[in-house]
């Protein structure tokens, strides 16, 4: 007989490093680099800080040879994580803060713990992590990881004074910088150029300083969570978020306990349910909606008011006739059967059917107006007071597909990107390339799959360009990709125009900065190393090489025709 | 503050379910079919059954237009599923029975359950699975994934009686057959290659009907698990078998319970464990080992003989003085004090100090014969008699990395990996391209970081062969790779092949078929498309080209010399 397992997600990147990253000791020191940069960075941009972030790589023993032991050290400015969530944060893969529909570089809850657990199985050391949110006391941690069950073990705790905010996090690991060396001076040069506002400083094995001084003192606005875009849509959304709509109305309920000794003109201090529900039925007609709803809980759960505010309703099952809640008292499940008629019985019917298709459409998606809604449902084939919590499972299905398939939606809403903007990326060029020529733009908001995007660009040529042939360098939400270019759908993009007629030569001092922004960057791998060639990503990117290529191009004829003034 | 989440891995790989290779519908019904097929041939594989495979993919609505909803069903005459597995098998991620270490087409425990959640999400219907074991009851089910859980929800189950055994998965999901349809037909028409003696029909929407007949009537050899091999240990694979160790030694006392009456000459029916403890220490110099275990276990727990046999020790912890152990009669875990003198503690003090590191190297990996062993034992610095149980973490890092570094251990065993066989290739590719020349070869067992792998390769020339330039056919373990050939470490050799110097044409009538056998195949992707470029495999590969190009350079001239007499 076949034995079946089954493995944690952790045990599963454990087994399956490579496709984090983590498939040799060059990559990984690599990797593990990036992914504690990165979470410093999209701390301090959540919170509107100026980023200082200091990253150390120290060999431990300076006369063994690469591959060898190294501790990996990031410092911030950033606001620390909160005691209570360290060891989750960094000792459980598929924990994390950046789950929601908003631009940053973390999206998986996987890198640091990746980072971490890489660490541990070359080294057996545990993870170290200082933590200050309030630049008064820094919570100490010292953290191994359970990979087979996913959880962490923490080794040390303490307490102690501090004077800055932020976060601290060192791991032990087999790296090789002989390797590895260029490339991660590469990413915190990058990383520096998509992050003028950031100053970043590196201490080298060999106790080289490289400082990047940040040229930008203001930052760009934080992305805000937005609603989903209905292009996004499909059916486990959908039914979600009518899961959800549905709770929202139910949990009213709590608003309206305080409330309910004033709305029922009671007298007694702890009136019985029978009490309630009696006068309840007498004042119906007055009764706000959620008074009503928290009646009609505490008429069918038979309970008072007190007990109302301990418990969580979960689930109603009308076919079944049963509420089902938790009772906070006791940490369990329990059941209530619900009597099948009655004011008390339609208004849990209400609850159930929930709101109207029309109102939900504007208040749960982004970018549809009452009249868009009015449209798509008459297109969609549905009423506008379609109760959704009654729609059927062939149902579901036509109101994804046709959320899929309308198209006069308006593009989604890019409040919730933070691209770098057409000045800083400017500035950031110039001041690494210090070129002859330079021309940045940034795109209109566009969308693949209902996830908003904007591309941003630039091209710098000759100057102080070192390079001879066209360098591109990628980024994806702040992030400089330095691996994997040859599936990667910029390059494809540069590839495909026939540069020879902007009168460019295959040995031009030039330079392309590529930034991609969006909710979701399309990522071909866990790694984060190469974005997918999704057909609207590549159609931006192709509009926005082309337009920089035609201004390169007017340069080249005017530099062309004063170089030929100059000689006659 | 921010909100911290837990996301399951279903839910991490519903939200990126690109990364499975879901990105689309044309892609997501391609790799649907590939996982449904891919389960079939590794369950017949295993159980050395030659493979019936029917592959069904009708629409729903013929009157729809592309993208549209298919069902896809694949019936297989394998083994089935045990009843009580098949929930957990399609209902789960990070669940199957392929993590061992053996060569098999899964690897992940994720691939059916993506093709049934992507059919969940898009059309709202839940898999139906009929499973036979027996070839006379077939069990069926109708289920439905709960993604946020990580859970199946079987929605209808019931018994029929059956003629055949096998099983049988059939999902709904919205897909483009229209774009999709030609690497299907080239998926089966390659599978059908690889796998010589598997028989596959595929009905196509438009009621095509394509029949490949197995041409060999013998299968390989099923592969075996084997031990893992030092170089691809880490500090966490050690630890965990030298707990697995202690396990195996602790729970010897099992055996030893029905022993216990005759080994201590014991008069009572059921003695008191005080009886145990006193006749064992008189008779302690005459007593098996395992016997000792389980009486030291009696005396620690004061339990009595039928209560041993209810019970499973978890671990030993000699600095806490504490056994822990899980009672099965009340499922819950305890804990019982251990007397810190005695025969019996100093027994349980040598169990947890474990076996010595010389029989933990021979037993418990391959390759590791008692003269080799000797010599590692030296070179990384430990005493034969060392106890694995007292390795401390500096000494558990220094044996990982001398295991990793140590280059006199044997190549690891290819017991493990069933290659498909010169003459099975050499038949396949006869049949399907019946060129003027053939030639095949089988490159001897190698390794990459511990995991054995065997290249064979086969190149066609002329004859019917309709294709111009070089045709790369890529498989690994049986699959035929089909998409993303641009990150591929094979076309990487093919292309930096300089053809011309072995009397090849760029619009030569020629393919070539690559085919990697390994327990680990190091693909870059979850979604098995492209292998990445470990330095063993290139090399490998470039060996495999290089042979198989100077025949075909050899045949080249023969045939120009022909020719050229011909003419004259
Ligand atoms: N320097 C830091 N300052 C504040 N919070 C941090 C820091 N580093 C990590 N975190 C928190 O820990 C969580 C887990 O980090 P981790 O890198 O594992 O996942 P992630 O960043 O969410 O996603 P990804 O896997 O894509 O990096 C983050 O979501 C964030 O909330
Ligand atoms: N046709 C089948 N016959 C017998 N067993 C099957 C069949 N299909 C699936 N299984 C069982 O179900 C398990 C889960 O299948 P699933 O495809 O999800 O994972 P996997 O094949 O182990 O790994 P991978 O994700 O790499 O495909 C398998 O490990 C296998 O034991
Ligand atoms: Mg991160
Ligand atoms: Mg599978």
């Amino acid at each position: 007989a076949e034995r079946f397992n089954q493995i944690s997600p952790s045990e599963f990147f454990y087994r399956n490093r490579d496709l984090a990253g983590f498939s040799n000791p060059t990559r990984s020191l690599y990797t593990a680099v990036r992914e504690f940069v990165e979470n410093s960075l999209d701390a301090c941009d959540q919170k509107g800080i100026l980023p200082d972030v200091k990253l150390v790589i120290r060999a431990e023993d300076d006369t063994k040879q690469d591959p060898r032991t190294y501790t990996l050290t990031v410092h911030d400015n950033g606001p620390g994580i909160a005691e209570e969530h360290v060891p989750l944060a960094f000792g459980t893969v598929l924990y994390g803060s950046k789950f929601g529909l908003k631009q940053a570089r973390g999206m998986f809850g996987l890198g640091a713990t990746m980072a971490i657990l890489y660490g541990q199985i070359t080294t057996n050391k545990p993870v170290k992590v200082y933590s200050s949110t309030d630049g008064d006391v820094a919570h100490s941690f010292e953290i191994l990881l359970d990979i087979q069950k996913n959880k962490p073990v923490i080794q040390k705790k303490s307490k102690k004074k501090v004077k800055k905010r932020g976060l601290v996090v060192s791991i032990s690991l087999e790296g090789d910088y002989s390797k590895a060396g260029s490339k991660i001076r590469d990413y915190v040069y990058q990383t520096s150029l998509i992050t003028p506002y950031a100053s970043i400083t590196f201490e080298d094995p060999k106790d080289n300083k490289f400082v990047y001084k940040r040229i930008l003192k203001t930052m760009p606005e934080p992305p805000t969570i937005i609603n989903p875009h209905p292009h996004g849509v499909d059916v486990e959304t959908i039914r979600r978020m009518i899961v959800q709509s549905r709770r929202d109305n139910i949990s009213t309920y709590a608003d309206a306990v305080p409330l309910l000794h004033k709305a029922l003109r009671l007298k007694e201090e702890d009136p019985s349910h029978d009490a309630i529900s009696e006068r309840a039925s007498r004042r119906w007609g007055r009764l706000k909606p959620e008074v009503r709803t928290a009646v009609a809980i505490t008429d069918a759960l038979k309970c008072n008011r007190a007990y109302l505010q301990d418990i969580t309703i979960e689930d109603i099952d009308l076919d079944a006739g049963m509420i089902h809640y938790y009772d906070n008292n006791v940490s369990q499940s329990r059941t209530a059967p619900l009597q099948g008629d009655g004011i008390f019985y339609s208004h849990i019917k209400n609850l159930v059917a929930g709101e109207q298709l029309h109102s939900f459409l504007t208040d749960r998606f982004q970018r549809i107006g009452p009249k868009t809604a009015q449209n798509f449902i008459k297109f969609a084939g549905f009423k506008s007071e379609q109760h959704i919590g009654l729609l059927d499972n062939k149902d579901l299905v036509k109101l994804s597909d046709s959320l899929q398939t309308y198209e006069d939606f308006l593009a989604p809403n890019p409040s919730c990107l933070a691209p770098l903007g057409e000045s800083p990326l400017e500035q950031g060029m110039k001041k690494f390339f210090e070129p002859d020529f330079l021309e940045v733009i940034q795109r209109g908001a566009s969308a693949y799959s209902g996830f908003p995007f904007i591309i941003e660009m630039g091209i710098a040529y000759g100057g102080e360009i070192q390079s001879r042939g066209i360098k591109t360098y990628r980024f994806a939400n702040r992030i400089p990709l330095l691996y994997d270019e040859g599936s990667d759908v910029v390059l494809k993009v540069v590839n495909d125009i026939d540069w020879g007629r902007y009168k460019v030569k295959h040995d031009a001092p030039m330079v392309i900065a590529s930034h991609v922004c969006s909710t979701r960057i399309p990522y071909k791998t866990v790694g984060k190393e190469n974005v997918a060639d999704r057909p609207e990503i590549e159609r931006e990117l192709k509009l926005a090489v082309q337009f920089l290529a035609r201004r390169l191009s007017s340069y080249m004829s005017r530099r062309g025709k004063a170089e030929e003034a100059k000689k006659r």
